[in-house]
């Protein structure tokens, strides 16, 4: 039994049966795919090789979890904000796959607008090497992406990090990406930057959309 | 004559009701959706003479032929799966992530010889 279980789950990507240490949320956009997919082969319809909501081919989709930390390092051009270094361990696709889509989503899953009228900038950094601890080179990240978040809405951010997602699985290469929260406002009494970051209001997750050409027959007919 | 059995309707080649309940294996606890499905499977004799309706290939006519003429030795053929769909399956990996992922080849919808 152990034997064929390990044939099937080795199919599935699996090294072994896995054992969730906590049961996250199913994200409500995975849900609806997995809806939808189930309507689509009971009609036979549609091509089960390509992701619709991303526009790209592939057959898994992917939200793999933050394993990054806060940064508790000052840095000089960085006061009152907050840093946290997001690190994807994408070592999870297998090497058959092909990586056609990432993207990363940060939620800020507290409403901003008890902030007052502040207005906050995110900027994220791609990390090209690894610094000495507390020592933060410009020449050791590039800028991404830098955004401003308005006060009231509960606000998320998305980046296309398929380029460089893709150098993260060569091993050796995933240095992960910073994040940098600032305020460009005047915060109200009792309102701090760090309390928008500190806390868990601050999620990260990178979607990754991949293809196993093995295991993905099209249904498309030939013309 | 004397090796000729005359085969039920109910004992041919053909797809029969599976429901496999992901807790039946033990995998409850990892696999978020679906619980269960329906994979069904295929069971039943390839008699002489395959009809179509049982889907036999060119090799499986040939050895029901065979095997009218000597039945110890050639045994009649199997009646397999000859065309499965697949299902999509959401599941925490070994790394806590949320997985949705389209897998080939999970449900018999017909089967031959």
């Amino acid at each position: 039994v152990d034997t064929q279980e390990k044939l099937i789950l080795s199919s599935m990507g699996l090294s072994s049966r896995p054992k969730p240490s906590h049961q996250a949320p199913v994200p409500s956009l995975l849900w609806r795919m997995f809806k939808k997919d189930g309507e689509r082969s009971s009609e036979s319809d549609g091509d089960p090789c390509v992701v619709s909501e991303y526009g790209v081919r592939g057959n898994i989709v992917r939200f793999i979890q933050d394993q990054g930390s806060l940064i508790s390092a000052p840095a000089v051009h960085c006061f009152n904000c907050v840093r946290k270094h997001l690190f994807f361990n994408v070592s999870v696709l297998e090497d058959v796959e092909q990586l056609s889509f990432a993207q990363l989503e940060m939620k800020f899953e507290q409403d901003l607008a008890h902030l007052g009228r502040s207005v906050f900038s995110v900027d994220l950094y791609g990390v090209r090497r690894t610094a000495l601890k507390g020592v933060t080179h410009e020449s050791s990240r590039r800028l991404l992406l830098s955004q401003s978040l308005g006060p009231g809405a509960y606000a998320s951010v998305h980046v296309n990090l398929t380029q460089l997602a893709e150098t993260w699985r060569t091993p050796g290469k995933n240095y992960g990406v910073q994040v940098e929260v600032h305020s460009s406002g005047e915060l109200e009494e009792h309102a701090s930057v760090g309390k928008v970051a500190r806390t868990p209001e601050l999620r990260a997750s990178l979607v990754a959309v991949s293809l196993n050409p093995l295991q993905c027959r099209s249904r498309r007919k030939r013309s | 004559a004397a090796y000729y059995l005359p085969v039920t309707p109910s004992n041919v080649c053909k797809p029969r009701r599976l429901y496999i309940d992901f807790k039946d294996v033990g995998w409850q606890d990892w696999i978020i959706a679906p619980q269960g499905y329906l994979a069904n499977y295929c069971h039943g004799e390839c008699p002489f003479p395959l009809s179509e309706s049982l889907n036999g290939t060119n090799h499986a006519i040939l050895q029901t032929l065979v095997h009218s003429f000597d039945p110890k030795g050639t045994p009649q053929p199997c009646c397999v799966p000859i065309k499965l769909s697949p299902i999509s399956m959401l599941y925490y990996d070994n790394n806590d992530n949320v997985v949705l992922r389209h897998y080939e080849d999970m449900v018999v919808d017909e089967c031959g010889c």
